[in-house]
């Protein structure tokens, strides 16, 4: 565990965080995207097999438990929530995610490190983690104007990634620890898709101004 | 061997 790493993976509790506490709050999930939350939860599903085949640390096996409840917990708020339901964006969150499912299962049957059940949907997970926010994405630009907590949350998310960028940097030169190829390719193509979200989020932050997308 | 299997990261 280094600091980088561990920077990593507080942002994207924190992400989890912030979300939680929008819903919480407000009693409205406008703005989030239920495709993104439900890919979330398929990706830690998939990853986390691990949870009943290996122990790591306490810290390891908190984290993941916290992780697969949470995102259920979520999809569950926006599905089934008698009152958060109500502000659900249905009509704007139309991306067709479970072709991204489809497309990451057969890249993952076709490029993983070692066939077996456990590593395929090992693969499968970073694929579709990596692609996982693009319904959000889309729908943030769908909706222009974005609010406060969902924009945090986004940010947190994206800052996460660009975290274990640095870890695995960190890991080569300290550790001579190679991270997967399979992470990193992914984990760099994950932290791009939010280049264009960061650029507006500080020109927003830096003018103290809402943070708004353009069409 | 195993210890190569393992995904410590989360």
């Amino acid at each position: 565990m280094n600091v980088f790493r561990f920077a990593g993976d507080m942002t994207h509790l924190i992400s989890i965080l912030v979300l939680l506490l929008k819903i919480y709050t407000t009693k409205s999930c406008s703005g989030i995207s239920l495709k993104t939350q439900e890919l979330y939860a398929v990706v830690f599903v998939t990853r986390y097999l691990d949870l009943v085949t290996d122990f790591i640390s306490v810290y390891n096996t908190v984290m993941k438990v916290v992780f697969i409840s949470s995102s259920l917990a979520i999809v569950w708020c926006i599905r089934r929530h008698k009152v958060v339901r109500r502000s659900y964006d249905k009509e704007l969150d139309t991306f067709r995610h479970w072709l991204l499912v489809g497309a990451c299962a057969v890249l993952a049957l076709v490029v993983h490190e070692k066939f077996s059940f456990q590593e395929v949907c090992w693969a499968f997970s970073i694929y579709l983690e990596a692609v996982a926010i693009l319904p959000q994405l889309v729908l943030l630009q769908r909706s222009g104007n974005v609010d406060n907590l969902t924009g945090q949350y986004v940010f947190f998310l994206g800052a996460y990634r660009a975290f274990y960028i640095l870890n695995w940097i960190y890991r080569y030169y300290s550790e001579q620890h190679f991270t997967r190829w399979i992470s990193c390719v992914s984990g760099i193509v994950q932290t791009a898709l939010y280049a264009d979200f960061f650029y507006y989020y500080f020109i927003s932050w830096k003018n103290n101004s809402k943070l708004q997308l353009p069409a | 061997e195993k210890e190569d299997e393992i995904h410590d990261e989360l």
